[in-house]
Protein backbone atom coordinates (compact mmCIF):
# COMPACT_ATOMS: atom_id res chain seq x y z
CA UNK A 1 0.00 0.00 0.00
CA UNK A 2 1.95 2.52 -1.11
CA UNK A 3 2.05 6.16 0.69
CA UNK A 4 1.40 9.54 -0.40
CA UNK A 5 4.63 10.68 0.48
CA UNK A 6 8.35 9.13 0.78
CA UNK A 7 9.62 9.00 4.06
CA UNK A 8 12.91 9.39 5.63
CA UNK A 9 13.80 8.06 9.18
CA UNK A 10 16.59 9.56 10.78
CA UNK A 11 18.74 9.51 14.59
CA UNK A 12 20.54 11.68 16.45
CA UNK A 13 23.01 10.44 18.99
CA UNK A 14 24.49 13.25 21.25
CA UNK A 15 28.22 12.88 21.09
CA UNK A 16 29.85 16.45 21.84
CA UNK A 17 33.09 15.59 20.66
CA UNK A 18 31.28 16.00 16.97
CA UNK A 19 29.64 18.84 14.84
CA UNK A 20 25.78 18.56 15.44
CA UNK A 21 25.46 17.44 12.33
CA UNK A 22 27.57 14.79 12.21
CA UNK A 23 25.36 13.02 14.85
CA UNK A 24 22.83 12.95 12.50
CA UNK A 25 21.99 10.09 10.59
CA UNK A 26 19.77 8.59 7.89
CA UNK A 27 18.41 5.08 8.78
CA UNK A 28 15.99 4.51 6.27
CA UNK A 29 13.56 5.84 3.73
CA UNK A 30 10.35 3.88 2.56
CA UNK A 31 7.38 4.67 1.13
CA UNK A 32 4.74 1.97 1.76
CA UNK A 33 2.59 0.86 4.88
CA UNK A 34 4.34 -2.32 5.17
CA UNK A 35 7.78 -0.74 4.90
CA UNK A 36 6.61 1.59 7.42
CA UNK A 37 5.78 -1.55 10.00
CA UNK A 38 9.26 -3.71 8.74
CA UNK A 39 11.18 -0.52 10.08
CA UNK A 40 9.52 0.30 13.29
CA UNK A 41 9.44 -3.74 13.84
CA UNK A 42 13.06 -3.03 13.58
CA UNK A 43 14.53 -0.50 15.68
CA UNK A 44 14.25 0.69 19.03
CA UNK A 45 11.40 2.05 20.88
CA UNK A 46 11.60 5.53 21.85
CA UNK A 47 11.50 4.76 25.28
CA UNK A 48 14.63 2.42 24.62
CA UNK A 49 17.12 5.58 23.47
CA UNK A 50 19.64 6.77 25.54
CA UNK A 51 19.01 10.40 26.49
CA UNK A 52 20.30 12.32 24.71
CA UNK A 53 19.11 10.79 21.30
CA UNK A 54 16.16 12.11 18.92
CA UNK A 55 14.73 10.25 16.29
CA UNK A 56 12.99 12.28 13.39
CA UNK A 57 10.75 11.28 10.41
CA UNK A 58 10.80 14.03 7.79
CA UNK A 59 9.49 13.81 4.18
CA UNK A 60 12.23 12.86 1.73
CA UNK A 61 14.20 15.64 0.87
CA UNK A 62 13.69 18.12 3.97
CA UNK A 63 16.77 17.63 6.53
CA UNK A 64 15.30 17.45 9.77
CA UNK A 65 16.82 20.85 11.44
CA UNK A 66 15.69 24.35 11.46
CA UNK A 67 18.09 25.49 8.55
CA UNK A 68 16.65 23.29 5.72
CA UNK A 69 14.93 25.46 3.30
CA UNK A 70 11.72 24.02 4.22
CA UNK A 71 11.61 24.55 8.30
CA UNK A 72 13.35 28.03 8.14
CA UNK A 73 9.85 29.37 8.14
CA UNK A 74 8.10 26.88 9.87
CA UNK A 75 7.44 25.99 13.60
CA UNK A 76 6.49 22.89 15.47
CA UNK A 77 3.05 21.89 17.71
CA UNK A 78 5.12 20.67 21.04
CA UNK A 79 3.76 17.92 23.54
CA UNK A 80 6.52 18.21 26.41
CA UNK A 81 6.07 15.01 29.08
CA UNK A 82 6.68 14.56 32.25
CA UNK A 83 9.84 12.32 33.27
CA UNK A 84 7.40 9.67 34.17
CA UNK A 85 5.49 9.35 31.24
CA UNK A 86 8.71 8.21 29.58
CA UNK A 87 7.48 4.64 30.18
CA UNK A 88 3.73 4.89 30.39
CA UNK A 89 3.06 7.28 26.91
CA UNK A 90 5.83 8.09 25.01
CA UNK A 91 6.21 4.84 23.11
CA UNK A 92 2.29 5.17 22.26
CA UNK A 93 2.37 8.80 21.25
CA UNK A 94 5.11 8.67 19.21
CA UNK A 95 3.45 5.85 17.71
CA UNK A 96 0.60 7.75 17.18
CA UNK A 97 2.69 10.79 15.62
CA UNK A 98 4.02 8.91 13.30
CA UNK A 99 0.78 7.37 11.96
CA UNK A 100 -0.70 10.58 11.48
CA UNK A 101 1.97 11.47 9.73
CA UNK A 102 2.03 8.52 7.25
CA UNK A 103 -1.52 8.57 6.79
CA UNK A 104 -1.80 11.77 5.82
CA UNK A 105 -4.16 13.01 8.71
CA UNK A 106 -4.11 16.21 8.48
CA UNK A 107 -6.08 15.81 4.77
CA UNK A 108 -5.13 19.20 2.75
CA UNK A 109 -3.60 20.55 5.25
CA UNK A 110 -0.35 17.58 5.42
CA UNK A 111 1.12 19.06 2.81
CA UNK A 112 2.37 22.32 5.12
CA UNK A 113 4.10 18.57 7.37
CA UNK A 114 7.81 18.86 7.14
CA UNK A 115 7.96 15.98 10.16
CA UNK A 116 8.05 14.71 13.96
CA UNK A 117 10.87 14.26 16.11
CA UNK A 118 11.09 12.73 19.20
CA UNK A 119 13.84 13.61 21.63
CA UNK A 120 14.74 11.43 24.53
CA UNK A 121 15.84 13.89 27.57
CA UNK A 122 16.48 12.72 31.02
CA UNK A 123 14.90 16.04 32.26
CA UNK A 124 11.86 15.32 29.90
CA UNK A 125 11.10 13.67 26.76
CA UNK A 126 9.64 15.88 24.18
CA UNK A 127 7.56 14.66 20.54
CA UNK A 128 6.85 17.70 18.04
CA UNK A 129 5.33 18.19 14.49
CA UNK A 130 7.07 20.22 12.33
CA UNK A 131 5.39 22.73 9.59
CA UNK A 132 6.56 24.38 7.38
CA UNK A 133 5.15 27.82 7.16
CA UNK A 134 4.29 29.30 10.94
CA UNK A 135 2.31 32.36 9.44
CA UNK A 136 -0.22 29.70 7.75
CA UNK A 137 -2.15 30.35 10.69
CA UNK A 138 -5.27 28.21 9.68
CA UNK A 139 -3.68 25.01 8.64
CA UNK A 140 -1.17 24.87 11.82
CA UNK A 141 -4.41 25.01 14.13
CA UNK A 142 -5.82 22.47 11.70
CA UNK A 143 -3.22 19.94 12.39
CA UNK A 144 -2.78 21.03 16.08
CA UNK A 145 -6.49 20.00 16.79
CA UNK A 146 -6.28 17.19 15.29
CA UNK A 147 -2.91 16.00 16.25
CA UNK A 148 -4.55 16.54 20.19
CA UNK A 149 -6.94 14.66 19.52
CA UNK A 150 -5.12 11.71 17.59
CA UNK A 151 -2.78 11.72 20.67
CA UNK A 152 -5.94 11.57 23.01
CA UNK A 153 -4.92 14.34 24.95
CA UNK A 154 -7.48 15.87 27.54
CA UNK A 155 -9.21 18.88 26.37
CA UNK A 156 -7.56 20.32 29.67
CA UNK A 157 -4.36 19.88 28.12
CA UNK A 158 -2.95 22.58 26.04
CA UNK A 159 0.08 22.29 23.59
CA UNK A 160 1.79 24.96 21.84
CA UNK A 161 2.96 25.91 18.56
CA UNK A 162 6.46 27.63 18.47
CA UNK A 163 8.18 29.40 15.40
CA UNK A 164 11.68 28.07 15.14
CA UNK A 165 12.79 31.35 14.37
CA UNK A 166 11.74 32.25 17.95
CA UNK A 167 12.72 28.90 19.36
CA UNK A 168 16.16 29.70 17.35
CA UNK A 169 16.50 32.73 19.53
CA UNK A 170 15.92 31.13 22.81
CA UNK A 171 11.74 32.13 23.70
CA UNK A 172 9.97 29.70 23.85
CA UNK A 173 6.78 32.07 23.71
CA UNK A 174 3.71 30.08 21.87
CA UNK A 175 2.35 31.52 18.37
CA UNK A 176 -0.89 29.22 18.64
CA UNK A 177 -2.23 26.51 21.44
CA UNK A 178 -4.62 24.40 21.23
CA UNK B 1 -4.96 15.90 -7.21
CA UNK B 2 -6.23 12.88 -4.92
CA UNK B 3 -4.08 12.38 -1.73
CA UNK B 4 -3.85 8.62 -0.38
CA UNK B 5 -4.83 9.48 3.47
CA UNK B 6 -4.74 6.15 5.35
CA UNK B 7 -7.14 5.96 8.62
CA UNK B 8 -5.08 4.53 12.07
CA UNK B 9 -7.43 1.52 12.15
CA UNK B 10 -5.86 0.50 8.41
CA UNK B 11 -2.78 1.09 9.61
CA UNK B 12 -2.92 -1.03 12.38
CA UNK B 13 -4.63 -3.78 10.90
CA UNK B 14 -1.83 -3.92 8.44
CA UNK B 15 0.70 -4.14 11.19
CA UNK B 16 -1.12 -7.41 11.98
CA UNK B 17 -1.88 -8.77 9.37
CA UNK B 18 0.57 -11.86 7.95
Amino acid sequence: HSLENRWALWFFKNDSSQAWQDNLHLIIKFDTVEDFWAVYGHIQLASKLSSGCDYALFKDGIRPMWEDSRNKRGGRWLVSLAKHQRHSKLDRLWLETLLCLIGESFEEHSQEVCGAVVNIRTKGDKISVWTREAENQASVLHIGHVYKQHLGLSTKAIIGYQAHADTATKSTRNKFVV
Amino acid sequence: GTRIIYDRKFLMECRNSP
